[in-house]
């Protein structure tokens, strides 16, 4: 399942994987 | 600090307006009448925002040409680029499901993990070299909007088929430097008259 989505924000949310 | 966002992104997403879906071939699902006046609406509504756009990115389907190509003229001299990322498809399987809709399961592992892809590729907070706020357009499809928007305010992705989206609306995600998303509108048609909006 991608992202976090457990209710506390991931602010770090689009440094966790490449971009493609 | 140098490798720290400064400024902050603006993404516009339009969904294309009103196709012929009789067609069996991509090619031959074009506008309708109504569909290019849905697009003319909408190019008129973002040239009416005042913002100077940065680009037009949109999906390498017919009706997404042909709704770019309308939007363009309102936009002179915003460059276009095209992605076969942001083609329609089945992004996750949705909950709760609905029966008037099931793909394969395969279709779920294809498009998911291309659809997921067009997300972490487009979706992200500005580059540290970029100074300036910048306001950039995706023209493609209601799936592929709604799984963004989820994906972007890190809501459950699986929920994206409670959401709907009318022909060429407008839904606006704000990425600040921080990081922090907010979903500005979401599928706003409010520019159109009552009897031009469809959600085919």
């Amino acid at each position: 399942r991608p992202g976090p989505c457990n209710g506390v924000w991931d602010s770090n949310w689009d440094k966790r994987e490449p971009r493609s | 600090d140098n490798f720290k966002a400064r400024a902050t992104r603006h993404i516009f997403l339009i969904r294309h307006s009103q196709y012929n879906s009789d067609g069996c071939l991509d090619k031959d699902r074009t506008l309708t009448e109504l569909g290019r006046e849905q697009a003319e609406l909408t190019g008129c509504r973002l040239a009416s925002l005042g913002i100077k756009f940065d680009k037009i990115v949109h999906s390498s389907m017919t009706r997404a040409i042909e709704t770019t190509d309308i939007i363009s003229k309102y936009l002179p001299g915003v460059n276009r680029i095209s992605t076969d990322l942001l083609r329609e498809g089945a992004p996750i399987e949705p909950d709760p499901p609905v029966s008037e809709w099931k793909p394969e399961a395969r279709q779920y592992y294809e498009d998911g993990a291309r659809i997921e892809a067009a997300f972490r590729n487009f979706i992200h907070r500005a580059d540290a070299k970029q100074e300036e706020d910048s306001y950039e357009i995706f023209v493609c499809h209601a799936n592929v909007i709604r799984y963004i928007v989820c994906r972007a305010l890190q809501f459950p992705p699986e929920g994206w088929l409670r959401m709907s989206l009318n022909n060429g609306s407008i839904t606006h995600l704000v990425i600040r430097p921080s990081g922090r998303v907010a979903l500005r509108t979401l599928g706003d048609s409010g520019f159109m008259p009552p009897e031009k909006i469809t959600r085919t």
